[in-house]
Parts: C-alpha cells; sequence; structure tokens
C-alpha cells in the first residue's frame, strides 16, 4: 500500500485549472479526491478533465478555472478496509488502475495500484 | 488479446495537436504509436503532451500544432509475440499499463492490457 502521506491528491471544492496541474506535476493519470485530506470522495483524471473542456474545435483551457472537482470527478469509488483479502483487491483492481484503502472510521489510510497487485501474484506464481 | 483494427493509436509525423484530441476522443491515458498503421514506434500519453506544453502558469495548447509525435512519444516499448508465455507479459505487465503484440516479421497484431492480465490470473486463481 502507498501510505497516505505519499499519495498527491485534491479536494472536491478545489477549482479543475488547480486539479489539471497537480496532475501534471505528479505525472499520475488519476489521483484520488479526499475531503479534509482524510475522506475519499471520488477520483478524478487528466481524462475527465480535458473532456470537460472539449469545445467543438479547441482545448478551452479558460474554462478550468470556473469549475470545481466535484462537479467533473468519478464519485464510483469502491473502498478496500484493511482486513479484506487479497483476491477482493484482485477483483476489484480488474477494472481500476487503483483502489483506496479505509481505515473502519472512515479514514483514508493510502492507494493499492494495479502494479502492486501483479508484483505479488508474479512473486506468488514464481514459487 | 485487443486487435489492432479496434486499436486506437496515431503516426510518428501526427502533430500533437492531432494527438491529443484522438486521446481525449478515445477516452484513453495512452495508446500505442505506429509507423503506417503496423510498426511499433512507441507509445503517447495525455501525460507527455500535457507535460511538453506545461509553460511557467499556463498550459500552452497553441505550442501543439508546431510539433509532432515523435518528438515526445516513449520509445521504450517491450514487444509481445505470439509464442510468449502468460509469465513474461505479466513481469512486462507490472511496470506497464499494456503491451504490444508483435507477429515474427514485426507487424502489429494488437494490445494485451493489465485488465486483460488480472482477469484471466482472478480465473486462474477460483479453482
Ligand atoms: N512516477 C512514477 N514512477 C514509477 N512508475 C510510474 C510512475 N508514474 C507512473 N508509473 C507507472 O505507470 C503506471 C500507470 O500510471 P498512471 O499514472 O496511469 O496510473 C497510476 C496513478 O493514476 C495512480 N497512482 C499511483 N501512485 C500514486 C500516488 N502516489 N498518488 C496518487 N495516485 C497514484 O495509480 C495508477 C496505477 O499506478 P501503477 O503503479 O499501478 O501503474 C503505474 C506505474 O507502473
Ligand atoms: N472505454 C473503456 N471501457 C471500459 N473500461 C475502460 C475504458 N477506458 C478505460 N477503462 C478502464 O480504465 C483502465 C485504465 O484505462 P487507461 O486509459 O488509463 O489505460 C488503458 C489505455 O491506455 C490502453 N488501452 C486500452 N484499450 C485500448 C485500445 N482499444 N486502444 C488503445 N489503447 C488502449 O491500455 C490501458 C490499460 O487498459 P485496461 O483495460 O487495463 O484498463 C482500463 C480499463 O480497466
Amino acid at each position: 500500500m502507498i501510505p497516505a502521506v505519499n499519495v498527491a491528491y485534491v479536494e472536491p471544492h478545489h477549482a479543475l485549472d488547480h486539479a489539471l496541474l497537480i496532475l501534471i506535476k505528479s505525472g499520475y493519470s488519476a489521483i484520488p479526491v479526499l475531503e479534509r485530506g482524510e475522506r475519499v470522495r471520488g477520483t478524478i483524471s487528466k481524462t475527465l478533465i480535458l473532456d470537460s473542456i472539449l469545445g467543438l474545435e479547441q482545448i478551452e483551457v479558460d474554462k478550468l478555472r470556473d469549475r470545481q472537482v466535484a462537479e467533473v470527478m468519478n464519485a464510483d469509488v469502491p473502498r478496500l478496509h484493511a482486513q479484506d483479502t487479497m483476491m477482493k483487491a484482485l477483483e476489484l483492481s480488474i477494472s481500476r488502475p487503483f483502489l483506496c484503502v479505509e481505515a473502519e472510521d472512515g479514514t483514508f489510510l493510502g492507494l493499492v495500484t494495479r502494479s502492486a497487485i501483479l508484483e505479488r501474484v508474479h512473486a506468488y506464481c514464481r514459487w
């Protein structure tokens, strides 16, 4: 698991131009949206932001300032809990590049990425 | 494997504004770069294109028209061949979201995605 302190994230009320800059600077395609930095609300990606500003011909970057992350983010985010099995993480990661891990009280603990799951599987298969 | 006919791609000589539009319209984070639609030359992503136009403060979209895909693409693309094992595909997919499959004569055949590998592993583990 990538611990919360090493996870790039934005807040639901942040403007989209700020979110796109964070995404570009981090180098990631998608990152979690965390309320007050500790409650998972969704995920935001370069794909979702660029989709929202694609005009007829131009990419209208100036539209970004007036819109918020909450309007564009994907709120369908399954949570993983510390006691969940590897099988559950594997199943959920088939259709998502990363999974958000939560504590019992709902606090964000970190991310499990597809690369971490694939690495575990690879190590397991070699035995 | 996703057969070549269903794979979104661009050519090395295409302008970056065209490549970004293809990426946005396809909804994918990254797609292969194919010479004449049949030889793998690299991969291009929203991340690589946005990185190349991030000015001091602004995202300078008008710079895209004057640059080509070949200048920005990632040319480090391992190829998979039809006779390669699942283990090899698993190993290569740990650090790449998709793999390009080639025929003996180097012709592009299609893509193997992480979700396809994870799905196979999941089905295998359930037995
Ligand atoms: N700075 C870097 N160093 C080394 N390898 C890098 C890298 N950036 C990307 N990669 C490689 O490319 C894959 C796809 O990255 P992507 O940003 O599309 O997709 C990423 C990104 O959207 C998200 N992610 C990963 N680490 C993150 C973090 N610290 N904070 C926020 N989001 C993160 O999880 C997705 C899946 O990550 P995963 O590791 O499975 O898969 C990563 C990893 O194998
Ligand atoms: N239209 C769609 N329908 C259903 N699910 C979708 C989807 N677009 C994205 N996803 C889901 O999101 C994952 C990440 O997509 P992404 O575009 O970052 O990353 C994609 C994309 O960069 C590339 N890719 C997938 N299919 C492609 C195609 N037909 N042509 C070109 N590139 C493709 O391979 C990467 C890994 O794909 P993977 O399937 O493992 O993982 C996909 C898939 O699980």
